[in-house]
């Protein structure tokens, strides 16, 4: 799955 | 943003919050573990090493709220390790944190989303935040007993990642979103605070001081 891993948690 | 993770963050800034408040007014930290603020500095410091690598001069609030989680973690194991040294539970806080760093640092060359430094170290800080909290339990097992406040702070620390399992599952509902190494390290991390939210909510909530069978 190409979902882009984003960091966006603390 | 969802108000899972928004409790979940509000929920670790107010145990940060006690955590430095308790040994600030009384000047002393007693029964705290200065190895688990140890460790959950260097989760922090791993965790938000992009601040120091490209410092984005935007400011929004999560940039604050990681300034905000490193210097504080920085600054309570000041005081533990310096300010108040001399009140250093240090024979009771025993478990060798090289237990848990090393374990830690190799499943994350082992299992992660990407073989990159930042990625490792991101990982590596997801880890041993699980485990972080083990050196403070363990210590509050060999007192045999835990302050009020310590409590409290514990309760806030451990709903804080309990909290943001609430969150991934509410993100993989409506934003097919999902982080299976978060989520697992999250499940293992609150699932270690499970027989004390037991003492917690059936003593400390009655006013009761949480002492444990010695």
């Amino acid at each position: 799955d190409c979902r882009k891993q984003t960091k966006d948690e603390l | 943003m969802n108000i899972f993770r928004l409790f979940g963050d509000l929920s670790h800034l107010a145990a940060i919050a006690i955590l430095l408040l308790k040994i600030w007014k009384t000047r002393s930290c007693a029964g705290v573990s200065g190895k688990t603020q140890l460790l959950f500095a260097v989760c922090f410091i791993t965790r938000y090493i992009d601040l120091f690598l490209h410092f984005v001069s935007l400011y929004n609030t999560e940039k604050v709220m990681k300034l905000i989680y490193i210097s504080a973690s920085v600054f309570t194991c000041y005081l533990i390790f310096f300010k108040f040294k001399a009140t250093y539970d240090g024979n009771h806080d025993s478990m060798r944190a090289e237990f848990l760093i090393v374990p830690a640092a190799g499943l994350a060359c082992l299992i992660n989303t990407k073989f990159d430094a930042i990625e490792i170290l991101w990982t590596f800080s997801i880890y041993l935040e699980a485990v972080a909290i083990l050196p403070q339990l363990f210590l509050i097992s060999k007192t045999g007993e835990a302050e009020t406040i310590t409590s409290h702070y514990l309760f806030a620390q451990g709903s804080y990642r309990a909290l943001y399992i609430l969150n991934w599952i509410y993100r993989y509902h409506y934003e097919s979103h999902v982080d299976t190494i978060a989520i697992v390290a999250g499940v293992v991390q609150t699932i270690l605070y499970c027989d004390f939210f037991y003492l917690y909510i059936t003593k400390v909530v009655k006013g009761q001081k949480i002492v444990l069978p010695a």
